[in-house]
């Protein structure tokens, strides 16, 4: 059984993936030769569902500023087509195989179950490649807020009065906000507990940091026009906190993108 | 958007359990 990524995915792809390798061995063990019940409505079933999918993922390549998503959804959307339009050609050649009227298989028969697996397995595998896409997406979208909040942490060096202050502190606080709360969803959707620790314990580092750099700006803010040691310090702890916010989002960063089974670089 | 691929997803998922398990059970009888 694969190990999946998320719970969102586990969620959607397990019980088929477990049916399918059900199916798999009773076909390799050559159990299935009985004559196949009529499959047209669960297929259509299928096939519809299909097509609702394949709308969804157009219209969001339609929506989305992703040129990676854009690029990458369409073979995966193509991939879940190709296989539905497998089973249904299995379908038909099993109806063939219904009017037999002797115990052994007819030709058709053989090929419409090796259709229906191969339909199966591709319907999960292009399933799974889609949601993959789109998860690969949701960690860009949580990586770009990582980035902005980095980057203005730049701006703590031009903070010279009050003023500068409340702007920085007015603007710093929602993108952290943010980040908390998207690290906080996602640590919640994923299936590595490892992963699930080292990310709160660098998000937890980075709120902790926050109050001792607005102190240390606010410091050095009473002591602009003042220079000398408590100037000094003052800067000092502005960069001790600046470098230390970067180097967690950094590693955020880095675990974002880690998958299920990169245990051993989560040291 | 995301929500509403992961809801279609899931519907066919389920619709494919379905259809295979449909078989296994045929097979299995």
């Amino acid at each position: 059984m694969p190990v999946f990524h998320t719970k969102t995915i586990q969620m959607i792809l397990e019980p088929v993936a477990e049916q399918v390798s059900t199916l798999v061995l009773i076909h390799e063990q050559g159990k299935d030769g009985n004559q196949m019940p009529d499959l047209i409505n669960p297929i259509l079933t299928v096939k519809a569902a299909v097509s609702n999918l394949v709308k969804v993922g157009k219209d969001q390549i339609k929506d989305t500023k992703d040129e990676i998503l854009k690029l990458d959804t369409p073979p995966a959307l193509e991939k879940v087509e190709t296989s539905a339009d497998m089973l249904v050609q299995a379908s038909q050649l099993l109806s063939i195989d219904q009017k037999r009227e002797t115990a052994e298989m007819t030709p058709e028969g053989m090929e419409g179950r090796k259709k229906l697996i191969a339909g199966s397995r591709g319907i999960l595998q292009g399933t799974s490649d889609l949601l993959l896409v789109f998860d690969e997406a949701e960690v860009r979208r949580i990586c770009k807020v990582c980035r902005n909040v980095r980057d203005y942490l730049n701006q703590s060096s031009i903070v010279a009065g009050m003023e500068d202050l409340v702007v920085f502190v007015k603007s710093l606080t929602p993108g952290t906000t943010t980040l908390a709360r998207m690290i906080g969803d996602r640590c919640k959707d994923l299936t590595n507990q490892n992963h699930v620790a080292a990310l709160t314990e660098e998000m937890d580092q980075v709120k902790a940091y926050i109050p001792g750099l607005i102190s240390s700006l606010k410091a050095f803010v009473q002591t602009v026009d003042k220079p000398g040691k408590a100037q000094e310090a003052a800067i000092g702890n502005r960069e001790y906190y600046t470098t230390q916010i970067s180097e967690r989002i950094t590693e955020i960063i880095r675990l974002l993108q880690l998958v299920s089974t990169d245990d051993a670089n989560t040291d | 958007n995301a929500a509403e691929m992961v809801k279609q997803a899931r519907v066919l998922g389920q619709a494919t359990s379905d259809l295979v398990n449909m078989l296994k059970l045929e097979a299995e009888t």
